[in-house]
């Protein structure tokens, strides 16, 4: 099974068009593997994006360098796959 | 352990494959005189495609619901289940829906992508597509919901097989989506079609192929309004809507246009809850919630739809 520790879900919050260009830059980027939930689109819309555990830093560092907002939405995915796992596993029980 | 009806089911918790095919023929089962199960086809890796029937009579012209297109939105056949069951246990009590019932079907396919579901319990968690094999690529699967033919092909989707906007080689490529287009044209009665996925709290109408408004936009969107004041009016969730260029962004391929551009006027696509903490991972505690402030957008639409026949 997939395993997801260290995994974080960014939400990106472009303050302005030339952000969004970079952002669709970064998702360009293939080896970094990111998992787009939202697309950069449009200064109105957050961008959500899952970032593997060996793409954190070099991620941070395009954001910080090109001073573009960010939160961490998800701290560690595979925790919430797991507390998920246990909810249902006590359901059935 | 199976739940011994739908009654003893647990609907504020996610469920695998087996356990929602189990709920389906429970639903039956236990209502012969309104609801039916029809398998419309098989997925790639050979599951059947079910479809719950509800029906109170013969040659009905019909309303289609599906969820969970995108098999990671857990939330969205989690909120497909509850349907099922609000619609079995309220026909006969609730006036608004035993009228619409009384004069049309509702057809609802509560795994949409029964594959990529599956691979989701078993493999990887984050698995969006369909799972087809993708000739000539590491990478499998096709998004389901670029994959119909209006615009096929066009910005708004992708041509690369690793790009989780996969159209596919060709439009209905993938025989989960074949077979609702399939269904459709046969049946050749759907009056509406509300396809459901997660998350960003939206209720979409066409376009999103082009920026050319559907000549219905000024009805679309009136009922998308109501609908989304009722949905509101129960948790106080906040919605957008629009048409999908306009409110998202342009999708090419995208269901609903193929299916209003099939003469379905009442078409529309959820995006669900989010908590905007989770994404599309909502906790089970929401499943509940985000179903019922759902089903009172779906109500406003079935009741629109009876009450404007064309």
């Amino acid at each position: 099974k997939e395993n997801f520790v260290g995994h974080q879900v960014l939400r990106i919050t472009p303050k302005n068009e030339a952000e969004v260009i970079l952002l669709k830059e970064l998702s360009q980027l293939e080896h970094l593997e990111l998992d787009f939930w939202r697309e950069p689109i449009d200064v109105s819309l957050p961008v959500d994006a899952r970032v593997p555990f060996h793409s954190l830093q070099p991620v941070r560092s395009f954001l910080a360098y090109n001073e573009i907002h960010y939160d961490i939405m998800i701290a560690d995915l595979q925790d919430l796959l797991d507390a998920e796992q246990q909810e249902m596993t006590k359901s059935r029980a | 352990l199976q739940p011994r009806s739908t009654d003893d089911f647990n609907y504020a918790t996610y469920h695998t494959l087996s356990e929602i095919n189990s709920f389906i023929d429970a639903l039956v089962q236990e209502n012969p005189n309104l609801v039916s199960k029809i398998v419309i086809g098989q997925s790639y890796e050979g599951r059947p495609l079910n479809v719950l029937k509800f029906s109170t009579g013969a040659n009905r012209p019909g309303i289609w619901i599906d969820t969970g297109i995108h098999s990671r939105e857990w939330v969205t056949q989690a909120s497909g289940t509850w349907f099922a069951k609000k619609i079995a246990t309220d026909y006969g009590r609730d006036a608004a829906l035993t009228a619409i019932l009384d004069r049309f079907d509702i057809f609802l396919e509560i795994v949409t992508n029964p594959d990529g579901f599956q691979f989701t319990h078993t493999s990887n968690r984050m698995w969006r597509k369909t799972r087809k094999p993708n000739s000539g690529s590491r990478c499998a699967g096709v998004d389901p919901n670029r994959n119909w033919d209006a615009g096929f092909g066009g910005a708004g989707s992708s041509s690369n097989p690793c790009s989780e906007t996969y159209r596919g080689t060709y439009a209905h490529s993938e025989p989960e989506v074949k077979a609702i287009v399939d269904f459709v044209t046969s049946h050749g009665n759907l009056k509406a079609f509300v396809s459901i996925h997660s998350y960003s709290q939206m209720l979409l109408y066409p376009y999103g192929y082009t920026k050319t408004p559907c000549r219905d936009q000024a009805e679309l969107h009136e009922v998308a309004q109501r609908a989304v004041a009722a949905l509101t009016s129960l948790y106080g969730t906040k919605y957008a809507y629009g048409s999908i260029i306009n409110v998202i962004y342009q999708a090419s391929g995208g269901t609903i246009d193929w299916t209003y551009d099939q003469g379905i006027k009442y078409s529309y696509t959820f995006e669900l809850r989010d908590t905007g903490r989770y994404g599309f991972i909502l906790p089970a505690n929401q499943i509940v919630p985000t179903a019922q402030e759902t089903w009172q957008a779906l109500m406003v639409i079935m009741d629109h739809t009876k009450n404007n026949p064309y």
